[in-house]
């Protein structure tokens, strides 16, 4: 554990926190894209279920217990406790054409192939691409309320802080995990131009509007 | 170097 990790997943868990917040004050979950968050659901089942034969720490265990249980809780908010406010139409980023290339990846590049590696893998390729069907409601509606932008900021950040701790552990500990790695990367690609508009619009305090 | 398996990452 290092200080970027550290501060990486403790960002993951303040975007899950703020996304909470932000549906349970607003009594709305407008602005979220469902898709996104399934997907979510997706990577964590896949890539957590090792929490029932692998120890690793108490902070690892309970971190996923967390992401696990609080993604299917929004789920839960979204389709049940606040459904009116969901409105699937502007939510229409094809998911299937995401779920069907990780799938492959995960047949072609994984470190071992058995089931538990596998899914890892396909896990670790959803991450990077899950963001996509809610930047895509993003750019599609223009404008976002300030408290979802927070939410991707962190999420972002979260991504953001791995690389440095990629960085750290190859000098520290001479670990590299090439498929992380590489998904990692372009998993934070995806938010430049998010963290553009984030920068010099929302954290000027103007609305987070994009350019008609 | 070792890979990053088994996975202790989030």
């Amino acid at each position: 554990m290092n200080l970027f990790r550290l501060f990486g997943d403790l960002s993951h868990l303040a975007s899950i926190l703020i996304l909470l917040h932000k549906i349970q004050t607003t009594r709305s979950c407008r602005g979220i894209s469902f898709k996104t968050q399934a997907l979510y659901v997706t990577v964590f089942v896949a890539r957590y279920l090792d929490l029932f034969y692998d120890w690793v720490s108490l902070y690892n265990f309970s971190m996923k217990v967390f992401f696990i249980s609080s993604s299917i809780y929004i789920l839960y908010l979204m389709k049940v406790r606040f459904r009116p406010t969901h409105d699937p139409s502007i939510d229409t980023f094809r998911a299937e054409y995401l779920v069907g290339p990780c799938v492959v990846l995960a047949l072609i590049f994984n470190y071992k192939f058995t089931f538990p590696e596998v899914l890892w893998s396909f896990s670790i390729f959803l991450e990077s691409v899950a963001i996509l069907p809610q930047l895509f409601m993003l750019q599609r509606t223009g404008e976002a309320e300030t408290i979802t932008t927070h939410y991707l900021a962190a999420l972002g950040a979260y991504r953001a802080l791995y690389i440095p701790n990629w960085i750290y552990r190859y000098f520290s500990e001479g670990v590299v995990d090439p498929i992380a790695v590489i998904a990692g990367l372009v998993q934070t690609a995806l938010y430049v131009d998010f963290f553009y508009v984030y920068f010099t619009k929302v954290l000027q305090g103007q609305k987070f509007e994009l350019p008609a | 170097v070792s890979t990053g398996s088994p996975h202790d990452e989030l």
